[in-house]
């Protein structure tokens, strides 16, 4: 803003701080990110950051980057990565570990697995770098009307009704398997 | 655009000494209408840096949600359909609210009916300030049952009296133009009577597209053996995004079983990319009442019904 002149901006923010994440579920994990809303000088290098750390077998929900390259870097623990380009083929299905990289490019879903206490930082090409879930509360497939997604699937009523809503987190859900009946206070949003 | 600093494998592709008619080079077949596109390598397209194609979608044929890496531009040159987009974080403002079997039909039933049917009608705007207000109920109404959803899953949802909520639905009709944003995905239904056509142009060397100058379509379902759109080397068949994935893992984030999630796959079906929906299409929509009768203005059908018809 007008208050700021390039002499004065300022050019960090630590993102490790708990209280300041962004998205936070007790025992799975938080997210943090910074941006050009957060710190505008990464408005003039159009770039973006994103931490995440995961507890146990947490699991991000599988997404993808709207509008960024995205280059995810393992700072602790161990996760399954799996990348899906944009024919439907798995361009990367791997364990990453601590010092390891994965690129990750525009519009490739991927899901983060996490075996034991996964923590990465993630660097994205874009100031205002979007995503988009593929499951959960804000997940596109939450956006598409049922008959759209009986159709397209050739499924039934009441399957599509159980894809769309049945997962209500946003970003991190346990990876347990199938069904199982979920307690009200692991869904903090 | 070479002032903006192209990519070299584009400034090269710049010799223009002279210009040609160009027609489309491949085409892509679907149950239900097909993709015909100009090849993106020819040097007068690669030089613009865009790639064209065109959809025509047959009479009752729904195009399959898709999202490209690009910024797109279209223009409906023959037709009319329904169209809606995944804007991510916005919230489901459409609320099909027709009574599903089996629920209660009594008042409180009626009474929701009402409440959704007002509330799309707000959105339409007819009752001014008493919109507002039960705009506002209707808001509140939807949390409460969000709350309610949370707390008792999904077999509560009969009870409820809505049978689905999305985000917005528009009407495309010839002469409009549509533009859509990266990472954006979106779906198209045909309506009308005849073939929806729709033009489209990919700004493939726009800087929001962050890969190659080769236009990447992404698919969120459907499968299409002929291959992806895109030229000679995106012929290998082109599956929806959710195929690659561990069949274990999409049970997981949806918390479905996995036989289910194998169908989200669509290994089976070879439908293509357009499907024929059978039966009626129930999305809901805002009626369309003043175009048309500006429409029927333009083309009077027979003699004047009235003095203002003149």
């Amino acid at each position: 803003g007008l208050e700021e002149t390039i002499c004065s901006m300022r050019t960090h923010e630590n993102i490790d701080d708990p209280a300041r994440a962004d998205i936070y579920k007790p025992n799975l994990g938080r997210v943090t990110s910074v941006n050009s809303y957060t710190i505008p000088i990464l408005q003039y290098i159009r770039l973006s950051a994103t931490r995440g750390i995961l507890q146990g077998s947490a699991m991000v929900l599988p997404k993808y980057n709207m509008n960024a390259n995205e280059i995810l870097y393992c700072t602790q623990g161990q996760a399954r990565i799996q990348v899906v380009n944009d024919n439907g083929q798995n361009v990367l299905d791997q364990q990453v570990q601590k010092g390891q990289l994965v690129v990750i490019p525009q519009g490739f879903a991927y899901v983060v697995q996490s075996q034991n206490n996964f923590e990465w930082i993630s660097f994205k090409t874009n100031a205002n770098a979007m995503i988009s879930t593929l499951a959960g509360r804000t997940s596109a497939l939450r956006a598409l009307p049922l008959e759209v997604i009986t159709n397209a699937f050739q499924i039934s009523l009441e399957e599509a009704r159980k894809i769309k809503f049945n997962t209500l987190e946003t970003t991190l859900t346990r990876a347990r398997g199938g069904q199982q009946p979920q307690l009200i206070e692991e869904i903090v949003e | 655009r070479q002032s903006l600093g192209v990519p070299p494998q584009v400034k090269d592709a710049c010799n223009l000494d002279n210009l040609d008619v160009l027609q489309p080079t491949e085409t892509i077949k679907s149950e239900a209408g097909r993709l015909e596109y100009w090849d993106h390598n020819n040097p007068q397209i690669r030089c613009a840096g865009v790639s064209i194609a065109r959809l025509v979608i047959e009479q009752g044929g729904f195009y399959l949600p898709t999202f490209f890496s690009s910024p797109k531009i279209s223009y409906v040159v023959q037709g009319m359909g329904i169209s809606g987009r995944v804007i991510p974080g916005c919230a489901e403002t459409f609320m099909d609210s027709q009574p599903m079997q089996g629920q209660q039909q009594g008042h409180q039933g009626q009474q929701q009916g009402q409440q959704g049917q007002q509330g799309q009608q707000g959105q339409q705007g007819q009752q001014g300030q008493q919109q507002g207000q039960q705009g506002q109920q209707g808001q509140q109404g939807q949390q409460g049952q969000q709350g309610q959803q949370g707390q008792q899953g999904q077999q509560q949802q009969g009870q409820q009296g809505f049978r689905d909520m999305y985000q917005k639905v528009e009407h495309v009709r010839h002469g409009d133009v549509i533009a859509n944003t990266p990472g954006s995905a979106h779906w198209i239904y045909n309506t009308g009577d005849k073939p929806l056509v729709i033009i489209s142009l990919l700004d493939i060397a726009n800087y929001q597209n962050q890969l190659d100058r080769n236009p990447r379509v992404f698919r969120l379902a459907g499968n299409n053996p002929q291959g992806g759109f895109g030229g000679p080397q995106q012929q290998q068949p082109q599956q929806n995004i959710l195929n690659g994935f561990d069949p274990q893992v999409i049970a997981q984030a949806l918390k479905i079983d996995v036989r289910l999630a194998q169908e989200l796959q669509n290994k089976q079906d070879s439908r293509g990319n357009i499907v024929r929906v059978k039966g009626p299409f129930q999305v809901v929509r805002p009626p369309l009442r003043q175009a048309y009768e500006s429409e029927q203005w333009r083309h009077p059908r027979g003699p004047p019904q009235s003095p203002q018809d003149n």
